[in-house]
């Protein structure tokens, strides 16, 4: 059922 | 100093029930146009943003910038001592170590005060992008957590596809499988009930329910849910607070490998 990604690898820390 | 008064204490009580089970501890940072706090899941799945707006307070007083680190575990209970239909006051000093709640009942003859201890968090913002949606969703708010909830009695995840007339939510486990659809429905007679589905493009995406269900504790706070969805993107899904703000939700999808 998928691999769980993170959110980090999507938004990016300012 | 920062002040800040909210006639519908019961706003905040919400907020705090909605997100202190995902979130351990969180900077509130307020600035002179709102109060605002970002943070992440502990397992760094999903991602929390609230932001009220200074003009939705009775009162809002900022001098200067400042972010306050506090475990919401202990916000909650100072904010389960407040009355659901009192005013809430927040209060705290430039560079205090703590922040002052006071809870004021409707008839003004019983004023509270609670002090909590501030604490130190170094959290880092996330950039999110004010990205084009390929689809959004506006529910029910209490549609959304019964889908969700109900789902999660038979599988662990759930494809949300969004077609231009109907948004679905399907899962499977070991014990067999469920789909449920929901119709756009403008149904302006009762504008309570609708829901509307806006699309660029059809998309169909994997999610986690644990987390769906548990952003919906915020079903409280707003009459509908707003979800937002775009391919490989995470999903958003928005309660509108009326006249303060919003408090949203973004969760990473799992993708096949």
């Amino acid at each position: 059922k998928g691999q769980q990604k993170s959110i980090l690898g999507f938004f990016q820390p300012k | 100093m920062f002040e800040a008064r909210l006639q519908q204490g019961a706003l905040l009580k919400k907020v705090v029930e909605a997100i202190k089970d995902l979130i351990e501890d969180a900077n509130f940072d307020c600035n002179n146009s709102g109060f605002s706090l970002q943070a992440m899941d502990s397992s760094h799945v999903s991602l929390v943003a609230l932001s009220l707006r200074a003009d939705g307070f009775e009162h809002y007083r900022c001098d200067r910038n400042v972010s306050m680190g506090m475990k919401l575990a202990n916000l909650s209970k100072i904010l389960k001592c407040a009355g659901n239909d009192d005013a809430i006051t927040m209060k705290s000093e430039d560079n205090g170590d703590t922040i002052t709640f006071m809870f004021e009942s409707q008839n003004q003859e019983r004023l509270s005060e609670f002090d909590l201890k501030l604490m130190d968090i170094d959290s880092e913002h996330l950039g999110i992008p004010e990205a084009e949606y390929d689809a959004t969703v506006k529910l029910p708010s209490s549609e959304f957590q019964r889908i969700v909830k109900d789902l999660a009695s038979i599988g662990d995840t759930v494809e949300i596809s969004v077609t231009k007339d109907a948004v679905k939510f399907g899962t499977n486990g070991d014990i067999g499988s469920a789909n449920v659809m929901c119709r756009q429905n403008k149904s302006v007679d009762k504008p309570e009930e609708s829901t509307e589905i806006d699309i660029t493009e059809p998309v169909a995406l994997t999610f986690a329910l644990r987390y769906l269900n548990s952003f919906a504790k915020a079903t409280p706070l707003s009459s509908h849910v707003v979800l937002k969805l775009s391919k490989d993107l995470p999903i958003v899904v928005e309660y509108h607070i009326e006249n303060v703000g919003r408090l949203s939700f973004f969760l990473a999808p799992k993708v096949e490998e």
